[in-house]
């Protein structure tokens, strides 16, 4: 890219060609500012118990390892790959001290079963209550985790809307400036899909997702429309897309 | 609808834009300041050992309790090479902090900091677009009976 100056393509070839420390140090500095942007960005989602100086600790192995296996001779704008590799290493690190308690996730499992089961006996999405009870917890335990999935990311579409961006394909990731004729195509199909599922949903599940993901409203803004608290959309999200999971895969 | 849609979207654009310049002037600011510190005597650490204090200032959300948003994905990075801004970040100060003047590291910072106050002013500036544009798709939504 036209950033790539002669005096920064000059340090990549003598790192890439003798591994040297000092100037490797010097790339280091040179691209930590993108670690402070990824830190804010993937912080801005996490429960505030999370503090901020750990993300950029990890966010900073993740932009090493993000160096040391660039090849400037592809071609592609380092920037993106590292930015990719960056979020890796944080969320992975995150992940690995399980900062979402195990029993969090365990139990995402079972309540997308037992959503399934319910959808299924009823023919419609189960109330909090009725999901609650099949699980044998209290309302107010259940609709905690549900917000704990959404805010933690652990029940999205992200992956559905946009699979180029999941962390998991980091690693291929080029200076993304054209999308192929194939992958336009697959991104509109699967819009389409979703597009079609999503008419199926009640009324206000199907609200909750189109505001979040089609129209890009705050938290907050979407509390405006349905009338309810931010943390209420939290819980609202994530039941309205394990319900929209389900009926994908039917 | 279809207008404010297509205005909103405008609108998030730019801010990702502005947010991620304004990150990434922020980042070479702090480093600056840190070497300025290093060279009066008020640090003994080496930059590369402090960079995760150096980095994490001001990242924390502040008063609000909860997220505008849930844990997305990185908006795509901004083409960069065109403006003046990339100019201003195509000055390799941080390649060779050590070895410059102190007059020399002052006018790096100065021009950093000048385009900070711009960018910061103009990304508050289309924030409060971008938030009236979404409370008008809210409003939108809240009027026809959601
Ligand atoms: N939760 C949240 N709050 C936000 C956001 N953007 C701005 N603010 C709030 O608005 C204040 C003013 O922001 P600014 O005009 O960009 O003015 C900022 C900006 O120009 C600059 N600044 C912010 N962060 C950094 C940093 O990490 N390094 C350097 N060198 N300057 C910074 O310092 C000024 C004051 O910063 P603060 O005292 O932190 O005060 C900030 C902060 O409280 C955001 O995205 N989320
Ligand atoms: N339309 C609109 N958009 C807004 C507003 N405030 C923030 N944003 C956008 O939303 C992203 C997340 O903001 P956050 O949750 O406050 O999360 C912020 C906040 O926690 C922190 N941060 C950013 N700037 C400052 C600052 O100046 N001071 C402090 N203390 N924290 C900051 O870093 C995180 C990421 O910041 P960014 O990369 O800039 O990304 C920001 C910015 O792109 C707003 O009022 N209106």
């Amino acid at each position: 890219g036209p950033e790539r100056t002669d005096e920064i393509g000059a340090l990549w070839a003598r790192f890439k060609a003798t591994g040297d420390e000092t100037a490797r140090e010097k790339l280091i500095i040179h691209y930590s500012p993108l670690v402070k942007f990824v830190a804010g960005r993937v912080g801005a989602g996490l429960p505030r118990s999370v503090d901020p100086g750990d993300l950029v600790s990890y966010g900073i192995f993740g932009l090493i390892d993000a160096i040391d296996k660039f090849e400037p001779e592809r071609g592609f704008k380092f920037e993106t790959y590292a930015i990719n590799r960056i979020k890796g290493a944080i969320l992975d690190e995150l992940r690995a001290l399980d900062w979402v308690p195990r029993s969090v996730r365990a139990k995402a499992r079972e309540i997308e079963r037992s959503m399934a089961e319910l959808e299924h006996r009823l023919q419609r999405t189960p109330t909090d209550e009725e999901l609650a009870r099949h699980m044998g917890m209290p309302v107010e335990e259940l609709q905690d985790v549900l917000g704990k999935l959404s805010m933690v990311g652990l029940v999205g579409l992200d992956d559905l809307l946009d699979p180029e961006s999941s962390t998991t394909r980091g690693d291929m990731i080029a200076d993304r400036t054209e999308p192929s004729p194939e992958e336009n195509y697959q991104k509109e199909e699967t819009r389409r899909v979703l597009a079609e599922a999503l008419n199926k949903l009640p009324d206000r599940e199907r609200l909750v997702l189109t505001l979040y993901y089609f129209e890009g409203l705050t938290l907050a803004e979407i509390g405006e429309v349905l009338g309810v608290t931010e943390s209420r959309v939290c819980q609202l999200h994530a039941k309205s897309v394990l319900s929209l999971r389900n009926r994908l895969s039917e | 609808l279809e207008q404010l849609r297509a205005r909103k979207a405008l609108a998030s654009e730019v801010e990702n834009e502005l947010s991620y310049y304004r990150r990434v002037l922020h980042g070479r600011i702090d480093l600056i300041r840190f070497e300025q510190r290093r060279r009066r005597g008020e640090e003994t650490r080496r930059l590369i050992d402090a960079l995760p204090e150096i980095l994490s200032e001001q990242l924390g959300r502040g008063g609000s309790e909860m997220p505008r948003t849930f844990v997305t994905d990185l908006p795509p990075l901004p083409d960069t090479g065109r403006r003046d801004i990339d100019h201003i970040l195509s000055d390799e100060v941080l390649l060779r902090l050590d070895e410059m003047s102190d007059e020399r590291l002052q006018v790096s910072l100065d021009a950093l900091l000048a385009m900070e106050r711009e960018v910061s002013e103009s990304r508050r500036r289309v924030q409060q677009v971008e938030d009236r544009l979404g409370e008008a798709l809210a409003e939108r939504y809240r009027s026809v009976g959601a």
